[in-house]
């Protein structure tokens, strides 16, 4: 494993505990898209599913065990524990739109037609633009708490740190797996200019808001 | 056939 790699596994590891501790110690879900969080429930899970099948490393295991239960622990909060607190009337993003074109692309691009190969790279698929309601959300409200600005910053440079590694698996190991690499740039671009408001008002201390 | 990418990542 690379450094980038690593890094990147750190930082997306940092994001899920952001944001569980963020709604589990203000008992509260408000600024969270409960629809992007379903989304990346579903994405763990199907992606995992190799989990029964493969075993590859006892990192790879227990890092893969971490998300799947992170999510549905998430989820949970926002739709039952917290559910009074979850700003609904903001989460407007309509899902289908998301999954029903991952779901039909990866039935048509893939590495393999069979069962877990397609729910592999669905939620490859799917991950890239799971964050959509999310950042559709903070949109809509203009504004996001400093601690929700830390999540997306800490899930957004993952994927691009992945980036990086691909880049240097690809040089040093001749390893490359386009389907990923694709969707982990576009996924990557779609956090770009949430990037840019990241450096220049949150790191500053401001807290983020978008012009009216 | 190519075999399909080993998924050792995350």
């Amino acid at each position: 494993m690379n450094i980038f790699r690593f890094l990147g596994d750190i930082s997306h590891l940092s994001a899920i505990i952001i944001l569980l501790l963020k709604i589990w110690k203000s008992r509260s879900c408000a600024g969270i898209s409960g629809k992007s969080q379903l989304l990346f429930a579903i994405v763990f899970t199907t992606r995992y599913l190799d989990l029964f099948t493969n075993f590859i490393s006892f990192y790879n295991t227990s890092m893969k065990v971490v998300y799947v239960a992170s999510s549905y622990a998430t989820v949970w909060m926002i739709y039952s524990k917290f559910k009074a607190t979850y700003d609904g009337n903001h989460d407007t993003f309509r899902v289908e739109f998301l999954i029903v074109p991952t779901a039909i692309l990866s039935f048509l691009v893939n590495h393999d037609f069979t069962p877990l190969e397609i729910l592999w790279t669905f939620s490859i698929y799917l991950e890239s633009v799971a964050i959509l309601p999310q950042l559709f959300m903070v949109s809509k409200t203009g504004e996001a708490e400093t601690i929700t600005s830390h999540y997306l910053f800490a899930l957004g440079i993952y994927r691009t740190l992945y980036l990086f590694n691909w880049i240097w698996r690809y040089q040093f190991e001749e390893f490359f797996d386009l389907i990923a690499i694709v969707a982990g740039l576009v996924q990557t671009v779609l956090y770009c200019d949430f990037f840019y408001l990241y450096i220049t008002k949150v790191l500053k201390g401001k807290k983020l808001s978008l012009p009216a | 056939e190519e075999e399909t990418p080993l998924k050792d990542e995350l």
